[in-house]
């Protein structure tokens, strides 16, 4: 059973990279076959997990101008079952150099499809924009989780999140759906965040985890040791809600 | 004596839209003639300042596919002294038009060229990304102001600015400087938050502001009212905060 999971949306600074590196750190501690890809040239996912943007052997930007295959970019991590296709400021060049090729809203899908049985979940981590880069990434999931910070800026551009997901539906990709939305740096004490947070289950129902990761300062010092929360500090409020939404995730997979 | 000035940071939710909406509004209300031009599709400008995206009579996007010209898209706000140039995801096709468009770097500096007198600053609210609309502002712009979250990836992604800005200087743009270099949502009692300030200080010198903006909850409430933070909540550390860059940015222009 393997599963591809966009993590999207075009606001910013809503823990798109500290839920992709999290929830793939936690799975692959649970002993499921994880595959991290990083489509965001600014390659946050790439140092979050302790790799050098700089030197790269190989990134997503080869597989985007052919000059490498998939087997060649895929990357060892601390984490055995964890591994990941890195990225850096390259692939700001792919945007411009998809525009004219043919079949450009296919090429990660068809990249991973040789290696997609080798894992239990694949996971993009994808740019603040709806750009080509984050299209591809759409085409090629099966569902779509998007992490969603408690606040007026966020929650105004989920409709536009969920338009360029029905057309993706209706053009490349027709079983794509919402893996879930997960609340971020959320605050029980905020008025404003609990506002949200209703608004979001009144709309989404079961859709929106029931796991809620808190704001903890502990996720925003790991990636300057370059690894995820739970090898930087595993009984961290930070570490502790990724894990338990693994399980959530894990659970919904079994249909319990 | 009229300045135009880029708020650009390619990473997402450092405090972009906050810091434009709530500086060209303290400085409206010291009686600064200001134009704020929202050059981001999620169009969060336009909708922090109480415009509807829906229905605009005219948006950037017209200047953009020539549809109007730049005195018919320019609106008024609930401050005398603050114009806007609203946007809303429509500009997300500018994007793909602008590629094959002849000289589509300096297409907002030429639509300025013709108001910019009337104006004392005018500021470009850009979305996270380096893309072709961050180029125009910047392209425009005769400086750039950084706003900069305390965080290690916000940090790790300055360096790819500065190389865009100096790409910038070299090609398009000659006198194109660093405004300043604002720290957003900061908190004083996080050691990361210290470490990363003492490092911008140690690198920049004085391009870093003097004024901090604190995290403050009423700069979060305020766009939900549609309102910049003085007009919601005048007394609010937020809002006396962007009062006191307006001074430090009024003293910069004087020399003092
Ligand atoms: N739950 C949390 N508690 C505290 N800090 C957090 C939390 N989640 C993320 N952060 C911090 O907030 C900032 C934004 O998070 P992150 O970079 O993961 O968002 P993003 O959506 O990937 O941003 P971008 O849009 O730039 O890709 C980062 O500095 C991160 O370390
Ligand atoms: N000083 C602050 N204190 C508390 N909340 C803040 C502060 N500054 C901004 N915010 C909130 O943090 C979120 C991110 O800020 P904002 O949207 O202004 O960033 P941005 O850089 O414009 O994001 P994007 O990259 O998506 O354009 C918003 O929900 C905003 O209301
Ligand atoms: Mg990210
Ligand atoms: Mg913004």
């Amino acid at each position: 059973m393997s599963k591809v999971i966009a993590i999207a949306n075009q606001k910013g600074g809503v823990g798109k990279t500290t839920t992709a590196i999290n929830i793939a750190a936690s799975l692959a501690a649970a002993e499921k076959h994880i595959l991290l890809i990083d489509t965001d040239p600014q390659g946050n996912s790439t140092s979050g997990m302790g790799i050098g943007r700089e030197n790269l052997n190989g990134s997503l930007y080869n597989i985007y101008n052919g000059t490498k295959n998939i087997e060649e970019v895929i990357q060892n991590t601390e984490l055995n079952h964890l591994k990941i296709i890195p990225s850096n400021i390259d692939l700001i060049g792919a945007e411009l150099e998809l525009i004219a090729k043919e079949g450009r809203e296919t090429i990660l899908k068809r990249a991973i499809e040789p290696v997609k049985s080798r894992f239990d979940f694949i996971f993009i981590d994808c740019p603040p924009s709806l750009s080509l880069l984050t299209l591809n990434a759409l085409v090629a999931a099966d569902s779509l989780l998007i992490p969603m910070q408690c606040e007026y800026y966020a929650l105004e551009g989920i409709s536009s999140l969920i338009k360029t997901l029905e057309l993706v539906r209706g053009s490349f990709n027709s079983h794509l759906d919402i893996e879930g939305i997960l609340l971020t740096m959320f605050d029980g004490r905020n008025t404003l965040a609990n506002q949200v947070a209703a608004e979001l289950k009144n709309h989404f129902g079961d859709k929106v985890y029931k796991t809620m990761i808190p704001r903890n300062v502990t996720l925003a010092e790991a990636p300057s040791h370059g690894k995820p929360v739970i090898l930087y500090d595993i009984h961290s409020k930070g570490a502790q809600s990724y894990l338990e939404l693994a399980k959530e995730m894990m659970g919904n997979e079994n249909g319990t």
